[in-house]
């Protein structure tokens, strides 16, 4: 299931990125 | 040993699995006491993005016919959910008291938890996706246990038309996902086992022709025709099974993961 899969990776991306640049704000404050 | 299962899923929380790792370090060395920066934006965004994917996930389980699927993945959203509360408490209490050590342990949990939320999910709508191929493979199973009862060329064709989009598709998946694994042993036992199946179907087909002469010409030999077309047979069956067995297997080593 192609699409579905595509949808569920990119939110997850999402999350994982939210999670890089909170890290992130940590490490350069 | 690979800490993700698929490439993909590598993709995704790998770099997410190194910042919490960072994360932990910058933890201890704030432990002489540096200031905590104001993080209610960065968590709000956390938290958007969580809310995103826990109603994708919900529709996924809605919409799917996978008892299994529709059983593991409410946990894994509300894993992941849970985690995102923690950051929002822990950013709540660092703006209270920067020095927050409990805050600080909570941004190091929810952040955890986040990691370990998402894959629960990934891993439970690759599993479902599996279970697809696996149900593919098991058509072919079915095919090739009826060989033994096709005695005329009539049914020889049929067989043929029906075993070979069903070996097709199991082709097409099976190379598909054997591309996506990081372990290297089961993607080649997976490459092995499909060059073998596609090697010895014809061969088969050849067999069960070969026995419908004989028997239509009630010749000597129906009897080694037979046998050599069932050896062939489960030859395929035994290779099937073993592609069914390594796409079940995990690739994690959980110590590492832990």
């Amino acid at each position: 299931d192609p699409p579905t899969w595509q949808i569920l990776a990119n939110h997850s991306k999402s999350v994982s990125d939210s999670i890089k640049r909170l890290v992130s704000s940590i490490r350069d404050k | 040993m690979p800490v993700f299962h698929t490439k993909t899923i590598e993709s995704i929380l790998d770099p997410v699995a190194q910042q919490v790792s960072r994360l932990v370090i910058l933890h201890e060395e704030a432990e002489d006491g540096n200031a905590m920066p104001d993080l209610e934006r960065p968590v709000q965004a956390v938290s958007r993005a969580v809310a995103n994917l826990v109603k994708v996930g919900r529709d996924t389980i809605n919409s799917s016919d996978d008892a299994i699927l529709k059983q593991d993945m409410p946990a894994a959203l509300h894993r992941v959910e849970g985690a995102s509360r923690l950051l929002e408490d822990a950013s709540s209490m660092l703006k209270h008291d920067p020095y927050s050590g409990p805050a600080r342990k909570k941004l190091i949990e929810g952040s955890r938890g986040i990691l370990q939320g998402t894959s629960a999910l990934l891993l439970c709508f690759d599993e479902s996706e599996v279970r697809k191929i696996i149900r593919e493979c098991k058509k072919v199973l079915d095919y090739l246990a009826v060989a033994e009862v096709i005695e005329t060329m009539e049914d020889l064709v049929q067989f043929l038309k029906d075993l070979s989009p069903c070996l097709s598709k199991v082709s097409r998946e099976v190379s598909a996902r054997e591309k996506e694994l990081t372990h290297q042993v089961h993607r080649e036992i997976l490459v092995r086992c499909l060059e073998q199946v596609k090697t010895l179907a014809p061969i088969l087909i050849c067999s069960m022709k070969i026995f419908i002469h004989i028997i239509s010409q009630g010749g000597k030999g129906a009897d080694e025709a037979a046998e050599n077309r069932n050896y062939l047979a489960q030859r395929m069956t035994d290779e099937i099974n073993e592609i069914i067995r390594v796409l079940q297997l995990t690739t994690y080593d959980e110590e590492e993961w832990d």
